[in-house]
């Protein structure tokens, strides 16, 4: 199985 | 800001293919263009367009503005544009609406809406300029296939690169399936070949909801440009003239 990973762990927030 | 487009077909296809993804968004306008960016609700996915100054003519912005504009009213607006009229964007400074014209181009009829903006607080991510270790250019029609059948299986798509091709693999309740690409030129249409360029291998899983989504945008590209790292997200690209583009980053799924 696997999870689905957030954006946010490799764009960062301006 | 004043930005007159050649063809109103541009602007409704980019709004049809991001309007599912994302609902509100600034749409940034300075001298050097119009740009977007915006995340899916999930904050799994994102939008990227740049429509630059050189696909408008005459295209004029004299201060920075931020358009907030709801795209499904943006796409009620845009019904009422054909695909070959000429289309005028035009706001003010600080303003309350976008007003938008469609000029037909063998008549005299001329439309003229306005819509209003809200003001929208959107978080802006930084993208990292990135080396990606595969580059895949494909018929976009191609990709819109692969995700299309491969949805009808399963949630997930693994997309394995090697020197010996693309491959995208997928395991479903049903059964499985898989699609292999290799290099390939077509000499006689070269919208129709498959590029390859590899630095190192790469095997990634992606939700395939999201990539059939992004496969709305097939209409304004032949091509579509696939990148890929190990463990970074996807960039899928759809290029349009003058160097304007829609982009959209998938992040990957990864193994507990």
């Amino acid at each position: 199985t696997s999870h689905q990973v957030k954006l946010l762990a490799f764009f960062n927030d301006k | 800001l004043e930005a007159r487009l050649e063809q109103a077909a541009m602007l409704k296809r980019v709004v049809d293919a991001i309007k599912d993804l994302v609902q509100d968004c600034n749409f940034d306008c300075n001298d050097s263009g119009i740009a977007l960016q915006a995340m899916d609700n999930s904050h799994v996915a994102l939008v990227s367009m740049m429509l630059k100054s050189e696909s408008f003519s005459p295209f004029r912005c004299d201060r920075n503005i931020a358009l907030g504009i709801n795209l499904t009213s943006l796409t009620k607006v845009l019904r009422a544009a054909q695909g070959d009229d000429i289309l005028t964007l035009k706001a003010e400074d600080a303003p309350d609406v976008v007003n938008l014209t469609f000029e037909s181009p063998e008549s005299d009829r001329l439309s003229e809406y306005d819509i209003k903006l809200m003001d929208i607080d959107q978080e802006h991510l930084g993208i990292p300029d990135t080396e990606y270790a595969a580059t895949i250019t494909l018929p976009s029609s191609e990709f819109s296939r692969i995700t299309r059948d491969l949805s009808a299986l399963s949630e997930s798509v693994a997309i394995e690169c090697t020197k010996e091709g693309v491959k995208f693999t997928c395991t479903g309740d049903i059964g499985n399936g898989s699609v292999s690409l290799r290099q390939h030129t077509n000499v006689e249409n070269d919208a129709k070949s498959v590029d390859i360029s590899l630095t190192e291998p790469v095997a990634l899983t992606f939700s395939l909801k999201y990539l059939v989504n992004f496969c709305k945008a097939a209409g304004l590209s032949d091509r579509v440009r696939l990148c890929l790292s190990n463990e970074v997200p996807l960039l899928v690209e759809y290029g349009l003239s003058n160097n304007s583009y829609l982009r959209f980053y998938l992040a990957p799924k990864i193994g507990d």
